[in-house]
This record gives structure tokens, sequence and C-alpha cells, in this order.
């Protein structure tokens, strides 16, 4: 799973 | 997106932002620990890398901006405006915050979700976030009482990560792949450090008193 899914948080 | 982790991004914009209005409408810092502050912009400095390489959506990289852009422009302000920094409590602003930072450092080294170093500075930044806290909660107590508006900062600071937890436990139940134990874990202990102080600031919302904080 890309970085971008897994750290869509702030 | 969820209305849970809306709230929690707003309710610590709010706490920004009521910071921002004390510092500049009272040109005062007093009872905001320095520390503190530098140690909330680390923790952006360290988990925002990823700012201009991962586009998510224009949201959360105007966030990531105005939370990187606010804690240096605070830090800025304590440690270089004439005013204020005159107003600093550093007699009682004593923390080690050093020894914070080395440890997450450490623990992120140990505990990570991938040993890259975007992961690493990741994991660091979310267990110097959950104590972040403590040199303003020292100093809250070491200064007796608590102006309403740094009350206030405080209270929504704590509150925020309180939200983030009621986002994780929907995400959970709403999404497979979903799985944040590092932040989950840390935001928990983040929350838990508020929990005398959220008593305390209940104690004198219902009182209508002064918020005191035993010493």
């Amino acid at each position: 799973r890309s970085r971008i899914l897994e750290k869509d948080e702030l | 997106m969820n209305i849970f982790r809306l709230a929690g991004d707003m309710t610590h914009l709010m706490s920004i932002l009521v910071l921002l209005l004390k510092i500049y409408a009272t040109k005062s810092c007093s009872g905001i620990s320095l520390k503190t502050q530098e140690l909330y912009a680390l923790v952006f400095l360290t988990r925002y890398l990823d700012l201009f390489t991962d586009f998510i959506s224009v949201y959360n990289t105007v966030m990531k901006l105005v939370f990187i852009g606010s804690s240096l422009a605070i830090v800025w302000c304590m440690r270089m405006h004439r005013t204020v920094k005159r107003s600093y409590d550093g007699q009682l602003d004593t923390f080690r915050h050093y020894f914070l930072v080395a440890a997450c450092f450490l623990s992120a080294l140990i505990v990570h979700e991938k040993f890259t170093f975007q992961e690493i500075f990741w994991a660091f930044s979310i267990y110097l976030e959950a104590v972040a806290i403590l040199p303003q909660l020292v100093l809250l107590q070491r200064s007796g009482n608590v102006d309403n508006l740094t009350g206030q900062y405080v209270f929504f600071l704590g509150a925020y990560r309180a939200l983030y937890i009621l986002n994780w436990i929907y995400r959970y139940f709403t999404e497979q792949h979903f799985s944040r134990w590092i932040a989950c874990i840390s935001g928990l202990v983040q929350t838990a450090l508020y929990a005398d102080f959220f008593y305390y600031y209940f104690i004198s919302w219902k009182n209508n008193s002064k918020l005191q904080l035993p010493a």
C-alpha cells in the first residue's frame, strides 16, 4: 500500500 | 476524511489561533512554555517531511504549512520579539525537554513501521507529540493561576487528540486495511497526560472560578 494511503492524516 | 478527524483538525487549529491571539493581543507569553512550543515545531518539521514529495490534498498541504508556519512563528516570537520575550517565564520553564527528544528518537529507532528515514522521523514525531505538553503542564502547575486564553489553548490542544482517537476507532471499523497502532497507542498516552488538566479545567468551568492547578 502506498505511503500516501498510510499517512493521510496530519 | 470523517467528522471526528475534521473536528480534531479544527480543534487543533483553534488551539493555535487561541495561542496566537493571546500572544498578539496581550503582547505577552506569560504562562506559555517555550520548550513545548519548540517541541511542537520539531514535531511538525519531522512529521511533514513528505510535504513536497507526497501530495494528498490541498487541505492536507495547507494545514501542514499552517502548522509548521505557526509553530515556527510562535517560537521566533517568544525568543526574538522585544516585548513578548520579556514576559517569558524563563525561570519557571526549566523542564529538561532535550531528554524527551533523545528518548523519543531512541524509541523511534526501536519501534517504527519501516526502517526508512521518513518512517523513523514520522514515529519520532508521533512519540514526541505525546510528551510535548509536559513542559507546559509543569509550567502551569508552577505559575499558579492560569489566564483564560492559556487554559483554552491547553484544553483545545488536548481535545484534538481525543477526537483523533474517535477517528481511529471509526476508521478501524469502516476500513479493512486500517492499522495505526503507533499513532493510536501514542495518542492514548498523549490524551491521558491531559487527564488531570481536563479535570481541573472542568471544575473551574463548573464553579465558574479561576483555573487552578495544584502545585
